[in-house]
């Protein structure tokens, strides 16, 4: 069957380890060369979304940082170098597309830049935080089961703690766009891999020829809130290769009470 | 009248913008912050078909109806806030993070969420340093009626104070900061908890970014207008 229009979180399934354990490349682990679990294998199960830290944590390599002192015994990253929280992440999921359908294979938040493997296909993810990354891979994807790789690498200026502590460290971290508290600060212990990591949510996102992208929605009032306006703009793409015929369509609902809805 | 089609043509190939004609609303439910009425949502979906292939992409939103506006008080120094015409007193809570991990369940941002509604706090604000948060916690502000003010990632790391002393001039690449807040703004526009965007923690940020800022996040003309009795005056 089709994978149906829409998004799929792909949450599960997720193996990760360090990059200095990695000794094929992402195209080999994409291809001939996945990864499994195994008490001789290097990868274990991965938090996605989530940091290089929480995966340690989970894998029991590392005690959870906030009990105790715990964070005291976790290698600061500018004392490890940024390749120690360099991460490798691999998962696979399945698909079926129709020859019209598209596929994107989307992060909202990686810290702090990556590499993408699919299928054997590299994709880089650049620089940046807080922006959301939306990888056309159609071309790449293929009926059944795919293999995905991502290696993370960590901001580029992690920064150091002076030994008497102190707000923000010694500030280096703020050269990148990334979160500022990861140098520690008068309410909270320096986070040793500064939140590395595919951070927040993976999906994969199946459209038709077009695509409809960051609608925008916004109200105006008049008559003392008596009349309402609800003013919509959006984008949208045309992937095909012939001009689309399009209807396009906006329906406002509301839940009176249990399920009864009034359109 | 809230269920409306238009059909268009879009070339091979390419991004086009549309607005549909606006939709009209009779004393709609207002959304209201926590203590001052019920957190009405509507359900907006935008569908795409395409003739000769069928629904293209659908896009579902929670939407609530209301108007946030804020000065700063010229007695006070302080900024005051009205929500649907109404002066509400702020209570708020700081908020860095759930979670040090970033392990942000679903689970983890209601409970924390609710938590602060039950607080009887009615905003929280989003400190610089830390998050722009996710849809999820913004969806939880929508549900429980936490207005949200969301800062941009301006600290005292990049504002030439501290010791020793942070970079003056933000962060190295500019044009990344102003690409991931434009990024972040399209992410998150649509939650009726979204009360205001700041441009970091206690200071403002370098000019060329500032400007840049107030420019993309400026009222469009048709919305600059205050409503009165009467109408748009």
């Amino acid at each position: 069957m089709a994978t149906a229009i829409g998004k799929t979180k792909l949450h599960s399934g997720w193996l990760g380890t360090r990059d200095r354990d990695v000794t094929v490349t992402g195209v080999q682990l994409t291809t001939t060369h996945p990864p499994s679990l195994g008490p001789t294998s290097p990868w274990v199960e991965a938090v996605v979304p989530g940091t290089v830290l929480a995966t340690l944590v989970k894998s029991k390599e590392l005690p959870d940082p906030f009990y105790g002192l715990e964070n005291e015994s976790i290698i600061d990253i500018a004392d490890s170098g940024r390749q120690w929280y360099t991460f490798w992440y691999f998962t696979t999921f399945q698909c079926k597309l129709l020859g019209t359908q598209h596929l994107d294979l989307n992060f909202r938040g990686i810290n702090y830049y990556a590499e993408v493997y699919l299928n054997g296909h590299k994709k880089d993810v650049p620089r940046g935080m807080f922006r959301r990354h939306s990888l056309d891979v159609t071309d790449i994807v293929r009926n059944g089961e795919n293999l995905l790789a991502v290696v993370v690498y960590p901001p580029d200026h992690p920064g150091s703690i002076p030994p008497e502590g102190g707000q923000g460290g010694d500030h280096e971290i703020g050269k990148d766009v990334a979160t500022q508290y990861v140098e520690g600060w008068d309410w909270m212990c320096p986070i040793r891999d500064r939140n590395t990591g595919i951070w927040d949510e993976v999906s994969i996102y199946v459209t038709g020829p077009v695509k409809i992208i960051d609608p925008h929605l916004v109200s105006t009032f008049y008559d003392n809130y008596k009349r309402a306006y609800l003013h919509a703009t959006t984008e949208l793409e045309n992937r095909s290769t012939s001009v689309a015929e399009c209807s396009l369509n906006i329906q406002v609902t509301t839940e009176l009470e249990g399920n009864i809805c009034l359109v | 009248e809230h269920l409306q089609t238009q059909h268009l043509s879009i070339p091979a190939g390419s991004r086009v913008q549309y607005t549909f004609p606006e939709l009209f609303f009779y004393k709609p439910n207002l959304w209201w912050p926590n203590g001052m009425g019920k957190q009405s949502l509507y359900n907006v979906v935008i569908t795409v078909d395409v003739k000769g292939y069928g629904e293209s992409d659908l896009y579902s939103q929670l939407f609530g109806f209301r108007k946030i506006e804020s000065h700063i008080d010229n007695a006070t120094g302080g900024r005051l806030f009205k929500v649907n015409g109404q002066p509400i007193f702020i209570r708020g809570g700081n908020w860095i993070l759930s979670d040090g991990l970033l392990r942000l369940s679903e689970k983890r941002y209601k409970t924390d969420i609710k938590f602060h509604s039950d607080m009887n706090f009615n905003m929280i604000r989003c400190w610089g340093g830390g998050l722009a948060e996710r849809p999820e916690f913004y969806y939880y502000c929508d549900i429980y009626g936490l207005l949200v003010w969301q800062e941009f990632w301006i600290t005292g790391d990049v504002d030439g104070r501290g010791v020793p002393v942070s970079n003056p001039n933000g962060p190295l690449d500019h044009d990344l900061f102003m690409l991931c807040a434009r990024d972040t703004v399209k992410l998150l526009r649509n939650h009726p908890s979204l009360a205001l965007w700041v441009g970091g923690n206690e200071q403002v940020p370098p000019d060329d970014i500032n400007k840049a800022l107030k420019q993309d996040l400026r009222l469009h003309p048709h919305f600059e207008k205050s409503i009165n009795g009467s109408g748009i005056s």
